[in-house]
This record gives structure tokens, sequence and C-alpha cells, in this order.
């Protein structure tokens, strides 16, 4: 089972259409193997993107020296799953 | 142990397994039976039975609206919906004026785990699986998106062709047998006057077209049918949603599900994307899966009722 550790999902809002176009080709970007959540759609929309632990700081240079403007949606992909399939399990009981 | 006796005490405040699903399935069929059938529309490729409900109170090959949840595996607030939006509908023929109307003329079909093996997937190795199970020969990738599969400007903008990508469209059009049986029984019913396909998570109310700038014929009447049910959805919770076309709305994308059905002739032919509180995407917490199927629910109301006084 993939537990997800370490994983976080970054927001991602472009502010002009240099960014724009570069978000919307993340997915091509096959060194930092990302998880396009919610696309590139337009400016100022949010981009959601899932990044692996083992990629996360070149990313995160990549999106700084490119001047985008960044979150974290989800801090740990791993509590959530964690605390999901608990509660699952909880109501099955 | 554990089980729901029925689909009264059935959880709907929770995600559930696909055997739980398939379960739900035949009680609601039992306890429900001169308005409830079980149809197996065709196999997954890994051998599960692709089953569609069909609410009908008669007749013979009535006007129909088809609602499918699922089909990208990891959106998991769909299929929870889905389950809710059948009992829904059981419980509220003969109370409520609109539904009742709508099937004492119309059927409903309604497909709650359209990929099941994707979603099989998600339960007991990777939670973030999106696309079919289908090995791709010559690759380690498995899947396909069956979302950029059907025969409408397959293979356009908007769609991969390497297969480890997450839109990868698949050899050929209709390739994934979840696709391909849809397709076979809308063309073998012929009679589909809805047909709406419900994603997550972005907000959205779209429809045709998604592989081409063209605007579609009945561009005006999909603008504002779009607004209205929007409208209804909003007043509910105050969830925003944008709508539109789907190239213009979100981006192109070619091979999707609406526009092919669209392409058939089934005017009514729209894509959702469900409720995103903007912290969890895909991991939506249960506690909101009542509310997001409430919402959903009430524009689909407008939907369908639209679809009925208005035949074509």
């Amino acid at each position: 089972r993939e537990t997800f550790e370490g994983h976080q999902v970054l927001r991602i809002v472009p502010k002009n259409g240099v960014q724009l176009s570069l978000l919307r080709n993340l997915e091509e970007m096959m060194e930092f193997e990302l998880d396009v959540w919610k696309g590139a759609t337009r400016l100022s929309s949010p981009v959601d993107v899932r990044v692996p632990p083992h990629t996360m700081q070149a990313f995160k240079s990549f999106l700084e020296t490119n001047e985008f403007e960044y979150s974290i949606m989800i801090e740990d992909i791993k509590a959530i799953l964690d605390a999901e399939r608990k509660q699952m399990e909880f109501a099955a009981r | 142990l554990g089980q729901p006796r029925n689909t009264d005490s059935f959880d709907y405040a929770n995600y559930h397994t696909l055997s739980e699903i398939y379960s739900f399935q035949d009680m609601l069929v039992a306890e429900n039976p001169d308005f409830v059938s079980k149809i197996v529309i065709g196999q997954s490729y890994e051998g599960r039975p692709l089953n569609v409900l069909k609410f009908s109170t008669g007749g013979s090959n009535r006007p129909a609206i088809w609602i499918d949840t699922g089909i990208h595996a990891r959106e998991w607030i769909t299929q929870a919906s889905g389950l809710w939006f059948a009992k829904k509908i059981v419980t509220d023929y003969g109370k409520d004026p609109a539904i009742t109307a709508i099937l004492n003329n119309m059927d409903i079909f309604l497909e709650i785990a359209t990929n099941p093996d994707g979603y099989y997937f998600t339960h007991v190795s990777n939670r973030m699986w999106r696309k079919t199970r289908k090995p791709n020969p010559g690759y380690s990738c498995p899947g396909v998106d069956p979302n950029r599969n059907w025969d409408a400007g397959f293979g356009l903008g908007g769609s991969s062709g390497y297969p480890c990508s997450e839109t990868y469209r698949g050899p050929s059009p209709h390739s994934e047998s979840e696709v391909r049986s849809i397709v076979e029984f809308v063309q073998s019913h012929g009679n589909i006057k809805a047909f709406i396909s419900i994603h997550a998570y972005s907000q959205m109310l779209l429809y045709p077209y998604g592989y081409t700038t063209a605007s579609a014929k009945d561009e005006a009447e999909l603008y504002a049918l779009a607004q209205k049910a929007v409208n209804s959805l909003t007043s509910m919770y105050g969830t925003r949603y944008t709508y539109g076309n789907i190239i213009d709305t979100i981006y192109q994308a070619s091979g999707g599900t609406v526009d092919w059905t669209y392409n058939q002739g089934i005017k009514y032919s729209y894509t959702y994307e469900l409720r995103d509180t903007g912290y969890y995407g895909f991991l939506l917490p249960p506690n909101q899966i009542i509310p997001t199927a409430q919402e959903t629910w009430s524009s689909l109301m407008v939907l369908m009722d639209h679809a009925y006084k208005n035949p074509y």
C-alpha cells in the first residue's frame, strides 16, 4: 500500500501569462514526479499539485525561481489518509 | 457484523468499499422490487460487474436520464454522493411532486461505481489512483483515463498519448470496457435525453464542448440551464460554482464523456466538478458527503426537471 509519507499538496496561483503557461506544462515535467490534482485554467485560479518528498525541494526551488506564489494545501497526506481509514473502520464497526 | 441490514441503516455519511457499494445496490433493489432494478451493462477489465441501477415506474423504453459517478476512481465524494442520490430517489418518489412527475414519465439510470477496478485499487493500494487498471503493453504504468477515451475528438489536445500520464487516452476510442459498456448501453437504449457525468473537485457545472472551441448548437439553452442549476445549488449552502462549456471554463480536454453523448444527440449533456472545501482536494472529510450530495441533488433536479418539461 502506498502510504504517501511526506507527500504534500501545494496550491499555486498563477499571476501572469508566463506563469500560467508554465503551470499548464506541469504534467510534462517528469523530473518532479508531480500529480496534478487541479490543472491550470486562468490567472488567479489555483493549481493543486501533489509532490513526493524526494522532489519537494527541487520543485519548490523551481517555483521560487519563477516567482510563483504558493501555499501548502495539505501538509501531510499520510495523516489525512490514516484518519480517513480509521474513520471508515470505526464506521464499519 | 458491522453490515447494515437495510438501506435505512446504511451510513451515508461515510465512505464505503466497493463490496459495500455492491451490497447497497442489491439491498435497494430487494427493498424496492417494483421500482428499482439492477442492470449489468458489462464487466471491468478485472472482471467486476458494471452495475447500473434503473429507477422506473413502468412503461417501455421511456425517455431516460443517465447519471454516473466515480469514473475517476479517487474522487470518492462522487461515489458517496451516488449512494445518497439512489436512496434519495427512492425516498422522494411519491412524496416530492417534481421527482414523482419525472419518474412517472421517464426512467433514471444511475451508475455509482463507474470505474470499479480503479475504485477497488484506491482502497487497497493507492488512494490517489484515477485511471482504469488495464495494463499498457510495453509500459510499466497501467490504466487509461476513462474521461479521455471517448470517440469525441479522440487524440486531440488535452489528452496524452503517454501511458504513464494521468490523462492517457488509451490506444483507441472506447478501448476501455468501462467506457465501451456505457457506449453500447446508450446506443442500444436510444432514448436517453439527459446524461450527467459527475466528477470532483473544482465546483463547476460544464457542458460541451471540451475538444473544440466550436459552440454547441444548443449553447444558449445549456448555459441558461447551467446557470439555473448552479443558482439552486448555491442557494443551499452558499457553495459557489462556475459554469460554461468545458474548453473555455477549464481547458481543452479531448475524448471526454459528455462531448460524445452530446454528439450522439443527447442535448442535456453535463458534467459536474463537486465541492472543494479548499483544504482537502480528493480527501474531502466524510462530514462533507451529505451536504455535497444535498446541494448537488438540488441542481440535478433542475436539470432533470428541465429535460422532462422540454422534450425533444
